[in-house]
């Protein structure tokens, strides 16, 4: 069973 | 004051065309740089980032930092009422609430202004930092797009895997499985026909293959795209905007529970 991570998981907001 | 004078205004129109499945409404920020933006899909699990750098312009005046909410289906219909030759100016007035597409035919016998509402959007901004990928994939673009076309028919999620055999990509579905294997292939006289793929270590990631399909919207723009890809870091798939810029597409893996 695969989850989809977000972008946001990995880019932080400037 | 706005004013970019874009002669090869079907650079505007495809990259339109290549963003708005992916993306509703978009704050497009104009500033010395270039005429930019960066949005994510609906999901937050997709991210597009473009750049027209301002060199690229026939003619680029930004007075001061722009930033202006579109949506982008509404965008997409003036543009489409702009010839393929045509060339294209994008005007606005600085407080207003409106952006001007200009549009002029090749032999300057026909002028249309179309003049859209801008709109508030409240968009969060992401830092994408320079990385290291572990693989650098770059192939043409109309085989990535026929790839997850195809695949698409067989399962919904592509796994990608470099090694140093090549790049495979792969699926499953209820019907069955397929797997496409590309090899390096560095035609010496057709250098858009090129597969050039640049290892570090072997590297293998699962996305979903909905969003694959919607970056190959971009495929028009580019002959070449450049899939970038490491365990720890989304996938890039990049596609280069003619001696302008690029638009990158960002997706985030899925990830084994």
């Amino acid at each position: 069973q695969c989850i989809q991570k977000k972008i946001t998981e990995y880019f932080s907001k400037t | 004051m706005l004013e970019l004078r874009l002669v090869q205004g079907s650079l505007l129109k495809k990259v339109l065309e290549a963003i708005r499945e992916l993306v509703t409404d978009a704050n497009f920020d104009c500033s010395g740089t270039g005429f930019s933006l960066q949005a994510m899909d609906s999901s937050h699990v997709a991210l597009v980032a473009l750049l027209l750098r301002a060199e690229g312009f026939e003619h680029y005046r930004c007075d001061r930092n722009l930033s202006m909410g579109m949506n982008l289906n509404n965008m997409a219909k003036m543009l489409r009422c702009a010839g393929n030759d045509d060339i294209i100016t994008i005007k606005a007035d600085d407080g207003s609430d409106t952006v001007t597409f200009m549009f002029e035919s090749p032999k300057q016998d026909k002028i249309a202004d179309f003049e859209m509402k801008l709109m508030d959007i409240d968009s969060e901004h992401l830092g994408i930092p320079d990385s290291e990928y572990q693989a650098i994939v770059r192939m043409p673009s109309a085989e990535f797009m026929r790839i997850c076309k195809d695949l698409s028919s067989i399962g919904d999620t592509v796994i990608i895997s470099v090694t140093k055999e090549g790049v495979k990509f792969s699926t499953s579905g209820e019907i069955g499985s397929a797997n496409i294997v590309c090899r390096q292939n560095q035609t010496v006289d057709k250098p858009e026909e090129a597969t050039v793929i640049e290892m570090q270590e072997p590297v293998s990631l699962t996305f979903a293959l909905r969003y694959m399909n919607s970056f190959t919207k971009a495929s028009s723009l580019s002959d070449q795209v450049t899939i970038s890809l490491s365990s720890e870091l989304p996938v890039v798939v990049e596609y280069k905007i003619a001696e302008m810029g690029y638009i990158r597409f960002y997706l985030a893996p899925k990830i084994e529970e």
